[in-house]
């Protein structure tokens, strides 16, 4: 791990008079094989390591007492400002309901962050209410319904096999029902399956959600960027949900997405139970990347 | 890759890119490398085009030989056992198995053995209605290892050829469900000592370096005979398959490639590292 490999370099750093292009260099090596074996994407790596080595290059290290310290601080720091401010809040609707759409790949944790959220926002007063628009996946909708019962918080879904119809008619139904929030799940989909893209795309058209979150396993791999920008280009999101964090994946995907996209992290998932969500913090965040 | 003639430094950095961004790791990664300079160096090729070919051989070459032989089942019935961590694509992966053994003329029972999470009873119940196989199935909340051992029971009664018995989404990481998952095995021994024949773990090709561990862990509870790598349809490569072939000597027996019903196939090494490359 990170740690003890770090601990060897700088003892070698630390042993010297001061700081040299070598020695950062070789340190540099290690931080940034550690960060690829955290999935970190690796040309977000090259830019980072390249960030780093100017800063380490400057004056002041160069004259610390402990060069080798001083250069972990610095990627520390800098993982830290890259992954951005601590929770970041959601948008509200001047008028209500305010409309959440929630959309990512297949598996990512749509479904389950959907009644997260809801049990999270019902927790800070206010009356949400979930909408099962994913049509495609068998019993994706009983799955939302056993979910809401589960909390109490209103589901709304139809038999309709049309996505946006049903979002369409659950603005209809939470007024009814008096709920502020609406939550829409939406079908786990590809990035590169044009047809679905697009449904999304009408949604949001239509609906004009206040907040829209890319919700992203937190075990994935290289691939993290690519999903992340398409989503962005297409649907420009506000913010990003990380789940699975409960498991020991490093998360390197969170410093990958938050780099190419610049949207913040506002939730992680640490469980499959509906409480199990916390804020971002991002120097937490930066610890776990480092390992 | 192809547009330089040489084999140089900068070729090797291109391939070490193409490597790393398919998940690979870096470990592997190295070896991998490591090995094709040497095979440069003895067999002295100096053109891009055969270094390619030496990189598609070596990693192929990394894949153990697939365990299951799905014309040569001789238990009555031969019972799968399908495991992995959340959200893999279990379930959709035994739907296309189930149909995949149908066409093939063999007689299906799948066990809806995910009594945990919402709605996987009735999740699986949809494929069986589409695949038109029985399925054993208790109530929400029941006990795991009683659906297991009553689908097994139902199997050999009614003459299955094949019982796949679904498991629910566990992090490799949570004691108490890995101990579920032994407790599950162990009372599908009771009734066969032989049993479960063939322990498949679903891996997400989009997952990182995390899939090993994942492996690992799986292998230390209930052992693992092959993997399942879903989700190859998308943009990532799932290299880490690569690493847990050459680590753990798993082979890969299918690939996932999407959603629908038929989109299941037998692995190819060959067609793989190719597509690795692409
Ligand atoms: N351990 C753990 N499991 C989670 C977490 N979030 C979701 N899950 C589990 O991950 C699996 C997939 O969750 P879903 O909510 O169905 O995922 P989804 O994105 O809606 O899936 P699709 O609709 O098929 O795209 C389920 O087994 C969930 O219980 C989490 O934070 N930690
Ligand atoms: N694109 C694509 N999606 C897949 C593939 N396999 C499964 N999926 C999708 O991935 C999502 C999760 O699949 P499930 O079968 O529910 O996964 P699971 O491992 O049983 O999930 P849990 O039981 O909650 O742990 C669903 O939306 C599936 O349609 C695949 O090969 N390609
Ligand atoms: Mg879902
Ligand atoms: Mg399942």
């Amino acid at each position: 791990d990170l740690s003890s490999k770090l601990e060897s370099v700088l003892k070698k750093v630390r042993g010297q008079g001061k700081l040299t292009e070598k020695n950062i260099a070789d340190s540099l090596k290690e931080i940034r094989r550690a960060l690829l074996e955290a999935d970190v994407n690796y040309k977000v790596v090259k830019n980072f390591i390249t960030e780093v080595q100017e800063k380490a290059l400057g004056e002041e290290v160069l004259r610390s007492i402990t060069p080798g310290q001083q250069i972990v601080k610095i990627v520390y720091d800098e993982l830290v400002q890259l992954m951005g401010e601590s929770h970041t809040d959601m948008k509200t609707a001047g008028i209500p309901p305010t409309i959440v759409m929630i959309c990512g790949l297949q598996g990512s944790g749509k479904t389950t962050f959907t009644g997260k959220l809801g049990n999270f926002l019902r927790k800070k007063g206010r009356r949400p209410m979930l909408v099962g628009a994913d049509v495609y996946r068998p019993a994706a909708k009983k799955q939302l319904e056993m979910l809401g019962e589960s909390i109490g918080i209103p589901v709304y879904t139809s038999p309709s096999n049309d996505a946006l119809e049903i979002c369409r008619a659950s603005i209809k139904a939470a007024r009814e029902k008096a709920c502020d929030v609406l939550i829409l799940d939406t079908a786990g989909r590809l990035h590169i399956d044009e047809d679905m893209m697009r449904e999304l795309e009408q949604v949001k058209k239509e609906l004009k959600p206040h907040e829209i979150l890319f919700v992203a396993d937190g075990m994935t791999g290289q691939d993290a960027v690519n999903a992340a920008k398409q989503f962005l280009d297409r649907l420009d999101f506000d913010g990003v949900v990380l789940t699975k964090m409960d498991g020991d994946a490093r998360g390197g995907a969170a410093l990958s997405i938050r780099a190419v996209t610049q949207r913040p992290i506002k939730f992680l998932s640490i469980g499959e139970k509906l409480d199990a969500v916390e804020a971002f913090h991002p120097d937490r965040m930066a610890s776990r990347i480092l390992g | 890759i192809n547009a330089k003639k040489k084999i140089d430094d900068e070729l090797l950095e291109e391939i070490e890119e193409i490597l790393i961004s398919g998940d690979v790791g870096v470990e592997t990664t190295l070896e991998i490398i490591e090995n094709v300079k040497q095979r440069v160096r003895k067999e002295k090729y100096e053109e891009s085009h055969e270094l390619y070919r030496i990189l598609r051989e070596e990693v192929a070459g990394i894949f153990p030989e697939k365990q299951f032989r799905e014309d040569g089942l001789s238990n009555r019935p031969y019972v799968i056992l399908v495991i992995g961590v959340n959200g893999t694509g279990k379930t959709t992966t035994i739907g296309k198995l189930a149909n995949r053994f149908r066409q093939q003329g063999k007689k299906v029972l799948l066990a809806a053995g995910d009594t945990f999470r919402a709605a996987a009873i009735e999740q699986l119940e949809i494929w069986a209605q589409r695949v038109n196989v029985d399925l054993v199935k208790h109530q929400f909340g029941a006990d795991p290892g009683a659906v297991a051992f009553d689908a097994i029971q139902a199997g050999r009664s009614r003459q299955a050829d094949v019982v796949i018995i679904d498991t629910a989404g566990r992090l490799h990481t949570k004691v108490n469900l890995m101990e579920e998952l032994k407790k599950v095995q162990r009372v599908i021994q009771k009734v066969d000592p032989g049993a479960p024949h063939l322990n498949l773990l679903v891996l997400d090709g989009t997952t990182g370096q995390n899939a090993l561990n994942q492996a690992r862990q799986f292998i230390d509870a209930v052992g693992v005979d092959g993997i399942v790598l879903t989700k190859l349809d998308g943009t990532a490569k799932g290299g880490a398959v690569i690493g847990i072939a050459h680590q753990l000597k798993l082979p890969v027996e299918y690939i996932g490639v999407g959603e629908g019903i038929d989109d299941l196939q037998p692995f190819d090494p060959q067609l793989y590292a190719e597509s690795l490359f692409a």
